[in-house]
């Protein structure tokens, strides 16, 4: 008779008890990284921050999307914050403002 | 549509210098 899978040998019974078991815990069980989520994502910004991004980089407008328009669809968040979010993207070089500077465009959505 | 452009390569420049 051969022994069915023995993986360690011999000495292995004390160290199991404190070792963590995967699969077992309690967070970060959705797998695959990073989705947006979160406070901060993967590029570094806020919540807010990315979602003046999204919604500038989904206007396919080449003036740009409004301040108005944006405070208009993230109805969720004050106008101050919407404008820090742009003056943020703007000085990143995410976006830049177009025929003024309410309007607003991605620089990576060509 | 001048201004556009030149504020989109503004803005690319500063992307890029963010990201070296």
């Amino acid at each position: 008779g051969k022994p069915q899978g023995t993986m360690g040998g011999g000495g292995m019974n004390t160290s199991m008890a404190t070792v963590p078991r995967p699969g077992m815990g309690g967070f970060g069980g959705m797998g695959g990284g990073y989705t947006g989520a979160s406070d901060m994502s993967a590029n570094g910004l806020s919540a807010s921050q990315n979602q003046v991004l999204r919604l500038i980089r989904s206007c396919p407008d080449p003036q740009g999307i409004s301040i108005q328009d944006l405070k208009q669809r993230l109805s969720g968040m004050s106008a101050s914050v919407i404008k820090q979010a742009v003056e943020f993207l703007s000085n990143e070089g995410h976006i830049f403002s177009t025929i003024d500077e309410d309007h607003f465009r991605s620089t990576d959505n060509d | 549509l001048d201004r556009i452009e030149k504020n989109r390569r503004a803005a690319l420049e500063r992307l890029a210098a963010r990201n070296v």
